[in-house]
This record gives structure tokens, sequence and C-alpha cells, in this order.
């Protein structure tokens, strides 16, 4: 049992790992901290200022403490905004990817479902503009991590072939 | 010994990989 916890959590502590190179104002150390979508906002928004722009990070909500529903609110808004980037910024499909189910996220805290959402904001940074600043940080992480980003990488890419 | 010599494959795959990612032209598929 413990086994398959730490299958299902590999992705998620990894990425949150990867994550904290963001160095965001908004703690994100553990999955409850990532709940409130304030932390990826940020990391978003380093990664393509242009489009994750400062009016898009002013409407994320920031004390949405334990409130679910604000916190569904903000990650809805994420989703939507990083769907919108990779169709018409990266110009790839991604309706293959197994979607985040973002009430289990806001609601439980559930960390395959936060897992998923991460490895949409990962594929962000590893194809935008800045690309070689984000895959250079990855490259210093530690190899455990690294390892889990690559797969994370490659299974993106495997949704990409259309 | 067989350890350090996997670590060692291992860090090349790793660099492969984002070597070869760094060298893909910025938003272009795959």
């Amino acid at each position: 049992m413990e086994q398959m916890d730490d299958v299902k959590t590999v992705l998620v502590e990894s990425l949150i790992v990867w994550l904290q190179t963001f160095n965001t104002t908004a703690p994100c150390r553990t999955v409850e901290e990532l709940t409130t979508g304030v932390a990826i906002s940020q990391a978003l928004h380093q990664i393509d200022p242009a489009w994750f722009n400062d009016g898009w990070l002013s409407r994320i909500k920031t004390d949405v403490e334990d409130n679910w529903r604000l916190k569904m609110n903000n990650l809805k808004k994420v989703l939507q905004m990083v769907v919108d980037y990779y169709n018409e910024v990266l110009c790839q499909e991604i309706s293959d990817f197994p979607w985040p189910d973002l009430a289990l996220v806001a609601e439980h805290s559930d960390p395959v479902q936060l897992g998923r959402l991460l490895q949409l904001i990962l594929g962000c940074a590893v194809r935008c503009e800045h690309k070689q600043e984000y895959i250079q940080i990855i490259m210093t992480l530690e190899e455990s991590v690294q390892h889990v980003v690559m797969t994370a990488i490659q299974e993106l890419m495997s949704k990409d072939t259309k | 010994d067989p350890n350090m010599k996997a670590g060692a494959a291992n860090e090349g795959v790793l660099a492969n990989f984002f070597n070869s990612l760094l060298s893909k032209k910025t938003g272009s598929p795959g």
C-alpha cells in the first residue's frame, strides 16, 4: 500500500521541487499549499509574462484560505489560460492528455490530479520563449527529480503527434 | 563498479534528453 502511495505521489513531489525553483512569493512546499493556485499562477507569470499577464494574475485571489470554491475558481482560471497557451502560443494539441480534475484538487488536495496540472505547467516552461533558462535550471536538480521531469515531458510530447 | 557505471549511463540519458530539448525550435511541436 505504501508503495502504491509512493507511485502516486512521485510525480507531484518532484514537480513541487521543480516549481520551487521559481521562488514564488506564495508558499510552494506542499500539495495543500499549491491547491490555492496562487504559487502556480506566479510561476506561469514568470514563464510568459506577456500571456500570463498582470491583469490575469490580479484576478487570482490570494486570500482563499481553506475555501475550496475560491480555490476552484483560481484553478479554473489557471487551467483555462494554460490550455489556451498550448493551443495559441505553443500550437500543441493536448486534448489527449488526461485532464486534471480540479474539484479533486480543490476539495481533497488530490496529489495525482495536482501532478497532472503541474505537468501541464512544466510543458509550458520547456516550450516557451525562454525555455533555455528553465531547462538549464532543471538540469541542476537532483538526478531522481530530473528523471521524473524527463518522463513527464516525454508523456506530454507523446500526446503531441497530430 | 556496476553501480557507478549505471549512474554514469543515467546521467548521460538525462543530459542527452535535456540537450536535445534545448536544441528544439521554440514552440515547435515535439
